[in-house]
């Protein structure tokens, strides 16, 4: 554990709080991609199956119940309990486009041909992109508000944090994982495009509108 | 072979 890691998961932390006390406080999740959601809860699904196989120590145990927890309840209150604020009309992304790919790159690029790695690889490859949906969503109503802008910024920025711990540890552990690493830049470069809006126009006091 | 590190990340 490094002063990376440790940011990079309190800022993922960070996102997952504002995310939900959003939902929770404003009784809506307008302006939030159901389907990013879905992909992000198969994820942890996918990674942390490991809990039952491979104790590392509480706190990695605490964060992996805690998202997986906390991935479920997202969905729970979007398509149940506030249903009738999700704003399906504008999220509309193909995730087949996302889980094909990523499904046939995992049985290909993968460190092990076991189930477990299999499993961790896809949950790596599917995260990178989980968050296309809420992206393209942002981008067809070419608006989001401030405080979606705020979730989308803490979580990107979680991802980012993790490429300074793996460099971190290439130099002091001589530890890397190229598949955990190249997967993490393509996620983080995802961001870049919304990074460069939040700091131009949300930290401004603006909202985060897209030029028509 | 070689046994794969621990994952100790999220």
């Amino acid at each position: 554990m490094n002063v990376f890691r440790l940011a990079g998961d309190m800022s993922h932390l960070l996102a997952i709080i504002i995310l939900l006390l959003k939902i929770w406080k404003t009784r809506s999740c307008a302006g939030i991609s159901g389907r990013s959601q879905l992909l992000f809860a198969l994820t942890y699904t996918a990674r942390y199956l490991d809990l039952v196989t491979n104790w590392v120590s509480l706190y990695n145990t605490v964060m992996k119940v805690f998202f997986i927890a906390t991935s479920y309840a997202t969905i729970y209150l979007m398509y149940l309990k506030f249903k009738a604020t999700y704003d399906s009309n504008h999220d509309t992304f193909r995730v087949e486009f996302l889980l094909l790919p990523v499904t046939i790159l995992a049985l290909v690029l993968n460190h092990e041909f076991s189930f477990m790695e299999i499993l961790w690889t896809f949950s790596i490859y599917l995260e990178a992109v989980a968050i296309l949906p809420q992206l393209f969503m942002v981008s067809k109503t070419g608006e989001a508000e401030s405080i979606t802008s705020h979730y989308l910024f803490a979580l990107g920025s979680y991802r980012l944090l993790y490429i300074f711990n793996w460099i971190w540890r290439y130099y002091t552990e001589e530890y890397y994982d190229l598949i955990a690493i190249i997967a993490g830049v393509v996620q983080t470069v995802l961001y870049c495009d919304f990074f460069y809006l939040y700091f131009t126009k949300v930290l401004k006091g603006k909202k985060l509108q897209l030029p028509a | 072979c070689c046994k794969l590190p621990q994952k100790d990340e999220l």
